[in-house]
């Protein structure tokens, strides 16, 4: 019997973790990065592109769950049922993926110990995006948990799981169909896994800003975290709004493709329709998929239908998802999905009250609100209107990147303080080590 | 050894959850028969690579016990093809 066919009609899905498992040993960046590679696993065979999303329209929504949770699919308790996945579709629960709260989710453990979350999330994911299960003892598409399946960076599907994905989606370019993978059985523990990203295990260099005290040249939500660029720089913020680490990343190692010679960007925003991120800087723009910037960029600025000069700010509004450029005291209103500037732009900045011209960026959040940036201070403006909320400005130091007042306040120091605090900098860093402590 | 009625209970609730047996008609109160029955163990066990006994056995309850996704294996229409 040939079960119904469901599949994705667009190549491009976004997932978002919605709840994370509450009494696991696994940190949210653990299990990001379990989703990550398990998604990776259907991805790099097929013509699928997954991109984490914050907001609440991402296609695959990721829930850790106890019991009845009102979908038709009670859990449990420990053992039995353990995860499911609504196959592809047109209905609001499509690709979501929910795993049951009362297991023992592991990686890296043993198989009598706990059920391992990437073995299930490659399972479940292969229902998100239209499969079915089948009785092939190989197959990952089996339907009884058979324990962990390796290290997630290395797990190659089985040939028939494969053979069933491509039958749906076709191959990805890169693929060799007749390459048959020796599937390895090895008790191997998994190799260090992390998010996929660099992330720079050289010292702070010398001319790296103080984030306590100074205006940043960029501030985006990518990927639902906050990224604050300055110079050749950049602080990132987890969604929960906690400063990665006190010390900034170099762009350049974690943005591939930007120009060496760059010393700043002007303006960075995540599209909505594509979740690509888009890098300005005077005339130019770039477009990076994931953090590769893609073939054939820069551009010209123009491309926008915005006057060439630079700009100042660029977010994408959640009120309705359209992207709107600061200038000096003008904003323009662009349609991603027409790829056209809204017509009557550009419009006076007075709009926005209460918001100050020249603006440094401007970014939404997850919190339902847009944030605007200049010098050392921030406003926020409700998605509902047009006005920043009372008691703003406030902080950015303070209330984005972890000083105290009284660090935020400090004058920017002379020369000769610089120095003597680097040589102090210097000398507190051969004590203490400042590490990410993300997961 | 054959299961006892509480067994064999639960695994029919088992096989009626994962798709191997419709449920029971709710209008008429309509149980399956022994042979339906049996014809679902057979093809859950062949399905789970097990010998195709028909029988609710030890084997066969623990997979039945084995974690596993909450989604069937069969859809009803196959269920109903079966029957």
């Amino acid at each position: 019997h040939t079960p119904a066919v469901t599949k994705w009609n667009k190549r491009n899905l976004s997932w978002r973790v919605r709840t994370f498992p509450k009494e696991s040993h696994l940190g949210h960046d653990t299990v990001r990065a379990l989703m990550y590679y398990a998604l990776k696993v259907w991805s790099d065979i097929t013509p699928l592109n997954f991109h984490e999303v914050a907001g609440n329209n991402a296609d695959i929504q990721i829930d850790f769950s106890k019991t009845d949770h009102n979908d038709g699919y009670p859990f449990d308790g420990p053992g039995g049922m353990v995860a499911h996945a609504f196959s592809p579709g047109e209905h609001h629960a499509a690709g979501d993926t929910h795993f049951d709260d009362d297991e023992s989710w592991t990686f890296r453990s043993s198989d009598a110990h706990g059920m391992d979350l990437f073995a299930v999330a490659v399972h479940e994911f292969g229902h998100a995006i239209g499969l079915t299960h089948v009785s092939a003892i190989e197959s990952i598409m089996r339907p009884y948990y058979q324990g962990p399946v390796g290290d997630p960076l290395k797990y190659d599907l089985p040939y028939e799981d494969k053979v069933r994905i491509w039958q749906l989606y076709g191959v990805r370019e890169s693929v060799s169909l007749t390459a048959k993978p020796e599937i390895s059985k090895t008790n191997d523990q998994p190799v260090l896994l992390d998010l996929p990203e660099n992330r720079s295990t050289n010292p702070l260099r010398r001319d790296a800003p103080n984030r306590c005290n100074t205006h940043f040249d960029a501030v985006a939500q990518i990927r639902g975290e906050a990224f604050f660029f300055k110079g050749k720089y950049f602080w990132r913020l987890t969604r929960n709004k906690h400063l990665v680490s006190l010390q900034p990343a170099q762009i350049h190692r974690f943005w591939r493709g930007l120009p060496l010679n760059l010393d700043s960007v002007d303006a960075v925003y995540e599209r909505i329709h594509d979740h690509k991120i888009v890098f300005f800087k005077g005339d130019k723009y770039w477009v990076f998929k994931d953090n590769n910037v893609e073939e054939g960029y820069p551009r010209l600025i123009s491309d926008f239908g915005l006057p060439l000069g630079g700009i100042d700010a660029a977010f994408s509004w959640a009120l309705d998802d359209k992207t709107y450029f600061f200038k000096d005291h003008l904003y323009w209103c662009y349609n991603e999905y027409e790829r056209r500037m809204e017509p009557g732009y550009p419009l006076e900045t007075t709009l926005w009250q209460g918001i100050p011209n020249r603006l440094d960026d401007a970014t939404r959040w997850s919190d339902g609100a847009t944030y605007f940036f200049k010098g050392k201070e921030y406003w926020k403006v409700m998605d509902s209107n047009l006005e920043a909320e009372p008691g703003y400005p406030q902080s950015i130091a303070r209330d984005w990147l972890v000083c105290s007042d009284m660090q935020a306040d400090a004058p920017a120091p002379a020369e000769s303080t610089r120095t003597r605090q680097h040589a102090k900098h210097d000398e507190s860093h051969s004590k203490i080590e400042v590490c990410s402590c993300t997961s | 050894a054959p299961a006892d009625d509480d067994d064999a209970s639960s695994g029919a609730d088992w096989l009626t959850r994962f798709g191997y047996l419709l449920p029971p008609d709710p209008n008429t109160g309509q149980l399956q028969t022994q042979e339906e029955l049996a014809k679902a163990i057979m093809t859950m066990q062949q399905f789970g690579g097990l010998e195709a006994t028909g029988i609710l056995d030890e084997a066969t309850l623990k997979l039945m016990k084995t974690p596993r996704c909450s989604l069937p294996d069969l859809l009803q229409s196959e269920a109903r093809t079966l029957r």
